[in-house]
């Protein structure tokens, strides 16, 4: 059975494109076939895979029924890994959509076609718990959680948490919770620390022991278009993913 | 006239939260009556300043016209600084009001009978270029856009300037840059060296000269419900913030 992750916070700037780019990639380092999905209006996970958003048919195409996905699939850097670009046009479509038929499935049904050829299909979601994360959430059977271990991101967890029960209870009774992942994790920091406890209490087994550091090699990629793993492969960035990766892998 | 700011960037976790709480506090502290009103449906804002969002009318009655503003304004624990609580019910409004007429003055309207009695109006946004934001363009006179000195948040910049003109044209003819602030900034990276010498070949004067850098007091006040200059007035962040007052009381 294929794993259709969703890369899911709604709080903002946590690490999900971050997380998404390079675990899809550390994935398709342990030859799975994966599939990246940009669900993000910013396209952020487009370019960091040095892809260009806008040309030809895109996401928006796919999500009104108007391309099939074998016309938005794009190929990247990294062998063993496609993807399937976002675009801005994505902002004005959560309003246009807003009251359409089943407008919680259009993503589930638009790659139900394609989903069974990939190992891992990752779908990296916009900060919010609007229509395209729940999209996300119905497409998925499972959700990876980046979470930065800060206050604010920890008090939006319970929120998500409820989200996740209600689309398992309404839209998709198999969505189950891969995992937290703490990401720009510094264990210098008392409230580091403080969050991680917190967190392990909540949650338990489901934290990832896997803990992603603040490394500024993981920020410096992006702006030449390539993974960690591409662009340094012996930063500790690059390293913590692809322990994350088997991590994930083991998790069944 | 009074001045209304949107802290805005469709770019999650660049500091829009933190600028706006510790923006209206220094602004109080010099002596300015001052409203923060919080639009993000993470309601961080309210919480970083020791208030509940959920009890009483809130945010989300006002939108509706359903509560006047008197009802929905609190005082904080800063003297000089009141506020307009956020909401989780916010992020059902996105979609309830998608196709309301003039859903986009919506905030515009509500709050026009109180702006007259304060000298500054913050309005914290929400991550994206939905309706609660362009809501808050519509209501405010100037935007002041938090950014972080990380390549993803450059990348999002034009985007973002390009929705300011277009409401400028659109909604509001009133509507100017009030300036760029560099957030997190860390003068020991290359990277953020960078942008800084990017952002301010882009924007020359509208870029401010106070920068705001990493400093872990601001990640830590918003768990005792506290402005920075109420938690540690020492820190670096919380006399950074002080300098970001000064500035924007001699923009004019
Ligand atoms: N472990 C890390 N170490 C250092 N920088 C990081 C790390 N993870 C992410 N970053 C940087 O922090 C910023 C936020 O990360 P990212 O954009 O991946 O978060 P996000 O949750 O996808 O944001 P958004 O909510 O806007 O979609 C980016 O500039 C990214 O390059
Ligand atoms: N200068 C700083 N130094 C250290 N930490 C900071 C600084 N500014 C903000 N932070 C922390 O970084 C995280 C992101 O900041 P914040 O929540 O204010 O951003 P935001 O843009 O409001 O996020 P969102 O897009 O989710 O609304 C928070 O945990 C905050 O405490
Ligand atoms: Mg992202
Ligand atoms: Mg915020």
């Amino acid at each position: 059975m294929n794993r259709i992750l969703a890369i899911a916070n709604q709080k903002g700037g946590v690490g999900k494109t971050t997380t998404a780019v390079n675990l899809a990639t550390s994935l398709a380092m342990f030859d799975q076939e994966v599939l990246l999905i940009d669900l993000d209006p910013q396209a952020n996970a487009t370019s960091g895979l040095g892809l260009e958003g806008d040309e030809g048919p895109g996401i928006q195409d796919l999500l009104h029924g108007e391309a099939a996905p074998g016309l938005v699939i794009r190929d990247t850097a990294v062998e063993g890994l496609k993807m399937i670009p976002g675009s801005h046009d994505l902002a004005g479509l959560e309003i246009e959509l807003a009251s359409a038929d089943y407008r919680e499935f259009l993503l589930a049904e638009a790659i139900e076609p394609i989903t069974g050829s990939f190992d891992y299909v990752l779908i990296d979601c916009p900060p919010s718990l609007g229509l395209m994360t729940l999209n996300a959430l119905v497409a998925a059977n499972e959700v990876l959680v980046p979470l930065q271990a800060e206050y604010y991101a920890l008090e939006g967890l319970s929120h998500l948490m409820k989200t996740v029960r209600s689309v398992r209870q309404h839209w998709n009774p198999g969505l189950k919770l891969n995992g937290v992942v703490l990401t720009m994790f510094d264990s210098r920091l008392k409230l580091s620390n403080e969050v991680a406890a917190e967190v392990e209490e909540f949650l338990g087994r489901a934290l990832y022991s896997t803990r992603i550091p603040r490394n500024v090699r993981l920020s410096e990629a992006p702006s030449y278009g390539l993974p960690a793993l591409l662009y340094d492969a012996r930063s500790t960035g690059a390293k913590c993913y692809l322990g994350l990766a088997e991590e994930v892998l083991n998790k069944r």
